[in-house]
């Protein structure tokens, strides 16, 4: 089992240490508020109150020994800064480090730090992007702009075959699945072949070029 | 172009509402901190200031012409709550909340607000899983156990070909796509077949059930 701290338990920090705890990861959680030890001592193996950036107290708590430390202190960046610069001196193995804004993550990635954490913009990003296109529920990027994609069958493709509509012959596209609805949810359609007729509510799961993904969306608005 | 309030300039909020302007939606931005404001208001539509608690400052912003509000107050609960509760009273057709922890998800849910967002709470389980299972790069969930993942080829595949792994006779899972390393990153592998043989560092994307994924992960551990 994985020895991991995490220090700052917000919102982020609590949840991160919670659920490495269900998942069988040792966790140390570190804050200097002693409220929030006190909340979330039962849910972790250590929960210590302390001020990370005091070394001879991190280096107490032999914070070397872990596999991991994830930095999530948000508002207080000078205590983030100085906690990452800390850990770097003492030699911690790895180091995630949590980052608000452009700004801060600059600055991490010049002190070293490439796994930078950014809920608020990440989540931000996908909420626009729903709100933009409510057609795509899923994305999943790769590399050279491919994308696998999830989406409603969008109208003009309604009430024709998988065979007339020509994912990969007219739009270079492949599909992955079908989702069906039925009563209790969505369910993924056994084995679409040449004679499936897309109906209303169909859910398409594609892999191809964003910008052929994109066209066939386009065309069949 | 939708027409969109963003309630709540904090970290979350601000990326919310400058991600949307940036897609080309008309973006009001509310807060009640005039500096919050002064900081967003040449990158948004619309940034007015104003305590969203007020139910006639938000009705005289004409919210209800909104094709949807996000509220993203954070710490203040009882703040987001009542703006909540005051934007459903006002009629507004498309209401978003952000809710920190289960309590406020509840009650939210309760109030029938079914779009309820928790990015901290999203991207903590994300992180949890990447450090728990190092392998598994990405993840796509879909009904009734099914997956699209990317995962690192297991060591046990390395130096084998496709068609010695047996993907679908022997695990019932589709490989997607291949993705292989070159001195400028990761390609898309063209078109893989039986005689592809898999190489360290080799990242796979396969569809199958969960329990399958698994069960090859396990297997060629
Ligand atoms: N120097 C420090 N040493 C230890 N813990 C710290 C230190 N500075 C801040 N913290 C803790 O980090 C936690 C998270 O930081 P803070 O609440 O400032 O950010 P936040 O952006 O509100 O976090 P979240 O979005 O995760 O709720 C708090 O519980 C706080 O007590
Ligand atoms: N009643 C209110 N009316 C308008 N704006 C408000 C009100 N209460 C809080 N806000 C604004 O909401 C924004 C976000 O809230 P806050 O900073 O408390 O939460 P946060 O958890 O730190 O947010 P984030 O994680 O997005 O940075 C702040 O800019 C604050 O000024």
């Amino acid at each position: 089992a994985q020895k991991l701290a995490v220090i700052g338990m917000g919102q982020f920090g609590g949840a991160i240490a919670r659920r490495l705890t269900e998942k069988g990861s040792e966790v140390l959680a570190i804050d200097n508020d002693e409220e929030k030890i006190e909340a979330i001592k039962d849910d972790v193996a250590y929960a210590v109150t302390l001020d990370s950036t005091d070394k001879r107290a991190l280096d107490a708590q032999n914070i070397t020994d872990m596999d991991a430390v994830v930095v999530c202190i948000g508002a207080n960046f000078q205590a983030m800064l100085l906690t990452t610069f800390i850990l770097q001196e003492l030699g911690v193995k790895r180091i995630i480090a949590r980052a608000q804004g452009s700004t801060q993550r600059c600055i991490l990635e010049k002190m070293g730090i490439n796994e930078i954490l950014q809920p608020e913009e990440e989540v931000a990003n996908n909420v626009a992007e729903q709100l933009t296109n409510p057609g795509i529920l899923m994305c999943m990027t790769l590399p050279d702009d491919f994308e696998i994609i999830e989406i409603k069958a969008p109208k003009a493709v309604l009430g024709r075959t998988l065979g007339d509509i020509g994912l990969r012959e007219k739009y270079q596209l492949n599909l992955i699945t079908l989702l069906r609805k039925s009563e209790e949810g969505y369910h993924i359609q056994g084995i679409p072949d040449a004679h499936t007729q897309l109906v209303a509510d169909d859910l398409i799961v594609i892999f191809g070029k964003r910008k052929y993904i994109d066209r066939f969306i386009e065309i069949n608005r």
